[in-house]
């Protein structure tokens, strides 16, 4: 553990919370895409199914818990309590285009040939592009509130000072997970251009981020 | 080989 990985579960855990209580106290979900959420949600459970297998601490274990139970409950306040506020029309990015690639290339490309590490790998490679669809959504209305902004912040930083860890545990360790860096460079990218955005638009401006 | 034996990260 170094301080570029605690601060980056602590950004992921910000992120996620950050989300959570927006539709929990507005009692709406709008201009939130209900299929990045449960794209998350599938990542969390296809690698965290090592909950049952090994354990490696009580940190680790709590964080997994946690991360489980928050993407479940946000998904269960997208689709079902606040489900009226769900705005299918807007979310309309076709998953199928991500899951099946991502799903092929996880049987191509993994440490070992078995159900887990499968299943692990795919969750990587899902978690990078998971974003898109919320990505797309903002494209497509045009707008993100600045609550819906500090979210996929949080969620951008965490990528970022993940990529810092990986850095710091090359050089002190000679740890060097290529599945989980390369993927993890790649999720950082699409955030690129978020960044930008949010820096110049949301922190400067009215509230809202609006696309040019 | 397996280059990772457990993943430790979140």
């Amino acid at each position: 553990m170094n301080i570029f990985r605690l601060s980056g579960d602590v950004c992921h855990l910000i992120a996620i919370i950050i989300l959570f209580l927006k539709i929990w106290r507005s009692k709406s979900c709008a201009g939130i895409s209900g299929k990045s959420q449960v794209l998350f949600a599938l990542v969390f459970t296809t690698r965290y199914l090592d909950l049952f297998t090994s354990y490696i601490s009580a940190y680790n274990t709590v964080m997994k818990v946690v991360y489980l139970l928050l993407a479940y409950s946000t998904v269960g306040l997208i689709f079902f309590r606040f489900r009226n506020s769900y705005d299918s029309e807007s979310d309309s990015f076709r998953v199928e285009f991500l899951l099946v690639p991502v799903a092929g290339l996880s049987f191509l490309e993994n440490y070992a040939f078995t159900p887990l590490e499968i299943l692990w790998t795919f969750s990587i490679y899902l978690e990078s592009v998971a974003i898109l669809p919320q990505l797309f959504m903002i494209t497509k209305t045009g707008e993100a509130e600045s609550i819906t902004a500090h979210y996929l912040l949080f969620l951008g930083l965490y990528r970022a000072l993940y990529l810092a860890n990986w850095l710091w545990r090359f050089h002190t360790e000679g740890f060097y997970d290529q599945i989980a860096v390369v993927s993890g460079v790649v999720q950082t990218i699409f955030y690129c251009d978020f960044f930008y955005l949010y820096f110049t638009r949301v922190l400067r401006g009215s509230g809202k981020m609006s696309l040019p | 080989g397996t280059l990772i034996e457990v993943h430790d990260e979140l």
